[in-house]
């Protein structure tokens, strides 16, 4: 699974997930990906939110959704709400990560595998991570 | 707060000594790729929406990561994507699931979004809107690559009990 969010100029967020699924699932399997608020969300009042993993536990929890709400209803700071969520998986037994930005720029790329494919740009620099402890 | 992009390629058992040095360097490179797309959309002033496709349509064309070409395969030896896209200024978002002959997943849910009446079309209903708007089609063997073909077999292998599948053959 590939995603990415962006905060614009104008202040807009957007978000973009893309998979092939899972290795050996059914024909006609469907993961988080195209459920909106499990593998894909993004709000100008809240955050940004592509999501990577074990895509039935995202589903469950509707994890992006999940993490907009405690940003917005119990106004936690995009890092709190983020380590909450990726807790709420793990004790589901679900394994995976997420990208996420918040209307203010802040950002989160938390997983709970030993590594994640990722990176950032901002302010005309770019940088790019593979393995957990980078 | 200027603006910003986050790209991911997939999470799992990516561990130091797993992958030689050459196929680190080149997922690196395609990350960093990725993430000069959707930043050039930025830096020119361009909307957080067309910034995140173009970051998603450089891994989607990578054989690297698991989306697009290079797709992890079915138990039947199939492809099937599925992706979405949400813009945040409006809430709009598009979304398809389970196609098999489109080339880019991502534009065929941002067409979805914004040429279609619906937020998410499936399966043949998907393939057959992709195909009247002008979307590229493919043929399916076009999205396989020989190591997705092999992690297959090293998972079904598994379930057969007769070796072990690693974690990154499982998730792609």
């Amino acid at each position: 699974t590939v995603g990415a969010v962006a905060l614009d100029s104008a202040g807009h967020l957007a978000a973009a997930t893309s998979t092939g699924g899972r290795a050996n699932q059914w024909p006609g399997r469907v993961g988080d990906t195209p459920v909106l608020g499990a593998g894909t969300y993004a709000d100008d009042r809240t955050i940004a939110y592509s999501g990577t993993g074990h895509g039935e536990t995202f589903m469950r929890l509707v994890l992006g959704h999940r993490l907009a709400c405690l940003v917005e209803l119990a106004g936690m700071p995009l890092p709190q709400a983020s380590a909450q969520v990726l807790d709420e998986l793990a004790a589901l037994g679900g394994t995976g990560g997420f990208i996420a930005l918040d209307a203010r720029g802040e950002a989160v790329m938390p997983h709970n595998t030993p590594g994640m494919y990722r990176g950032i740009a901002r302010g005309g620099r770019r940088a790019v991570a593979i393995f957990g402890d980078e | 707060m200027p603006p910003t992009l986050l790209i991911h390629g997939g999470a799992g058992a990516i561990e130091r000594g797993k992958s030689t040095p050459e196929h680190e360097a080149a997922l690196r490179s395609a990350l960093d790729e990725a993430l000069a797309a959707g930043q050039a959309v930025l830096d020119a002033g361009g909307p957080a929406l067309d910034a995140v496709i173009a970051s998603v349509r450089v891994m989607e064309e990578s054989p690297l990561f698991n989306a697009g070409r290079g797709a992890a395969l079915t138990c039947e030896g199939t492809i099937e994507h599925d992706a979405s896209v949400m813009d945040g200024a409006e809430r709009r978002a598009g979304a398809v699931s389970a196609t098999k002959r489109i080339r880019s997943p991502i534009l065929a849910a941002r067409a979805v979004m914004e040429r279609s009446p619906h937020v998410h079309l499936t399966a043949d209903g998907a393939e057959a809107f992709a195909r009247s708007i002008g979307l590229e089609i493919v043929p399916e063997w076009w999205f396989f690559t020989p190591e997705r073909q092999a992690a297959l077999e090293r998972v079904q292998a598994a379930e057969r009990g007769e070796s072990g599948a690693s974690e990154r053959d499982r998730h792609g």
